[in-house]
């Protein structure tokens, strides 16, 4: 039975581009998982962070921030979306009991993807600024590691540079609901990929059959400061095929020193 | 006083959405900005557990009390910012990311955050054009008191200025960006360090999505209505 809670996917994972992977996404996640290897076009991802933080850890591009280094890496607008569409891959174990649920997720992808886990698809829609949180339960085994591909797609408008006048670019990001400050600004470089790839925190999460979903916290206040209410509203969700009776529970504690608190 | 059980049922294959009962503090610990007081911040602890299977989910955030308003000041122009009924002197910095290749670290955002600190910031404002940061910026900015002007992703050379001219209508998608927006939120609501939403860099976004924006962040009249009652029965508080 797998702990209740969070776990966070941040090692382990490889990348790389999509057009030198001759394998789609249920094949990479069922007969044909990638490794390492001096013949293998995967390399050590980083997660969080974009296609470049990858390039740059294995040397593939020097390092952008360095002198004019920047200049020496091929722009998206130039090279093509495809350029910078890359496959991340990784494993993680689970161990669910029956009425137990398992969500994978992504805090945020740059700027849509498509999920395989172990031969089954699930599309992870556009926006730089969403979560995607996909309940894989159905998906999971417990008698071995679970594959996950995901293959990242660069924003759908990325712009091209002009040769002067950084500023914006030429404003076509501005059409994806993503950040605009990768077309370079008086600032700003333009940054190659356009932030392209998984940038923040992917995670697992074990629950029973009912989840908390984004409580809310708000408090008043009354009498200069002396009394105060909070209050808390969340959304659940039951996920089994029965009515769940909760008992629900809110707990504030403040630390007094060390590891004591006060209840 | 501040652990309270609620028993919710909830129907097969269903969604629900529940308030619990408020807690009662009395004089808590307040959150002050940096150079104003102590950041002091409580642990909220949300759990349910399901009749015949145990613990099912459990939520917990650092949470900071204290009361934050801000108007535009008509002689000045200039916005002012109050917080636990206190003026504050803005003195605020710019921000974009803090690496363009969004390898971001807790450890980075504390240095980084802990920096401004250091500095005797008490604000930074989220530029349009860069992020909406990431929860664990907001926590170290709500560690370190420092106040965050959080801006949507509208920017005056993604709106039909610049060289050449670009889109007019802001992003082509706008139900995706108003999801993302309601995402957004969702995401860093409860940080203390949260001190305002801004529509875009230097100009008000689109009519549709600016009113859209304004409606869903407007104070929930439940908690007004409260506000009023409680107004109202103030002096019979013992």
């Amino acid at each position: 039975m797998a702990a209740i809670g969070k776990t966070i996917l941040d090692s382990g994972w490889i990348a790389a581009r999509s057009t030198v992977v001759p394998f789609n996404g249920v094949q990479l996640t069922t007969t044909n998982s990638p490794s390492l290897g001096p013949d293998s076009p995967w390399m050590e991802a980083v997660i969080p962070g974009t296609v470049l933080a990858t390039l740059v850890k294995n040397n593939v591009i020097p390092d952008p921030f360095y002198g004019l280094e920047n200049d020496s890496i091929i722009d998206i607008g130039d090279s093509g979306r495809e350029f910078y569409t890359f496959w991340f891959f990784t494993t993680f174990q689970s161990n669910l009991s029956g009425s137990q649920h398992l969500d994978l997720n992504f805090r945020a992808i740059n700027y849509s993807a498509d999920l395989y886990i172990n031969g089954h698809y699930k599309a992870l829609p556009k926006g730089m600024f969403r979560r995607h949180s996909v309940d894989v339960t159905d998906f999971v085994r417990s008698d071995g590691p679970n594959l996950v591909a995901v293959l990242v797609h660069p924003p759908d408008h990325p712009g091209k540079i002009p040769p002067e006048n950084y500023q914006g670019g030429d404003h076509e990001i501005g059409k994806d609901v993503a950040t605009q400050y990768v077309e370079g600004w008086d600032w700003m470089c333009p940054i190659r990929d356009r932030n392209t790839g998984i940038w923040d925190e992917v995670s697992i999460s074990v629950t029973g059959p009912v989840k908390i979903i984004d409580p809310h916290l708000v408090s008043t206040f009354f009498d200069n400061y002396k009394r105060v209410y909070l209050y808390c509203t969340t959304e659940l969700e039951n996920r089994s095929n029965q009515v769940a009776e909760c008992s629900l529970t809110i707990q504030v504690t403040t630390e007094l020193e060390g590891n004591t608190c006060m209840v | 006083e501040h652990l309270q059980t609620e028993h919710v049922s909830i129907p097969a294959g269903s969604k629900l959405q529940h308030s619990f009962n408020e807690l009662f503090f009395y004089k808590p610990n307040l959150w002050w900005p940096n150079g104003m007081g102590k950041q002091s911040l409580y642990n909220v602890v949300v759990t349910v557990d399901v009749k015949g299977n145990g613990e099912s989910d459990s939520w917990s955030h650092l949470y900071g009390f204290r009361q934050l308003v801000s108007h535009i000041d008509t002689a000045t122009g200039g916005r002012l910012f109050k917080v636990n009924g206190q003026p504050v002197f803005i003195r605020g910095g710019n921000w974009i990311l803090s690496d363009a290749l969004l390898r971001l670290t807790k450890k980075r955002y504390q240095t980084d955050i802990k920096f401004h600190a250091d500095m005797n910031f008490n604000m930074m404002r989220c530029w349009a054009g860069g992020l909406a940061e990431r929860p664990e910026f907001y926590h170290y900015c709500d560690v370190y008191g420092i106040l965050v002007w959080q801006e949507f992703w509208i920017t005056g050379d993604v709106d039909g200025r610049g060289i050449p001219v670009s889109n007019p209508n802001g992003p082509l998608d706008h139900p995706l960006f108003l999801f993302c927006a309601r995402d957004t939120v969702k995401l860093l609501r409860n940080h203390c360090s949260l001190a305002l939403w801004v529509g875009g860099n230097e100009q008000v976004p689109p009519e549709d999505l600016n009113a859209d924006l304004k409606n869903d962040l407007k104070l929930n009249p439940y908690y007004e209505n409260i506000q009023n009652e409680n107004n109202k029965s103030a002096e019979n508080f013992s």
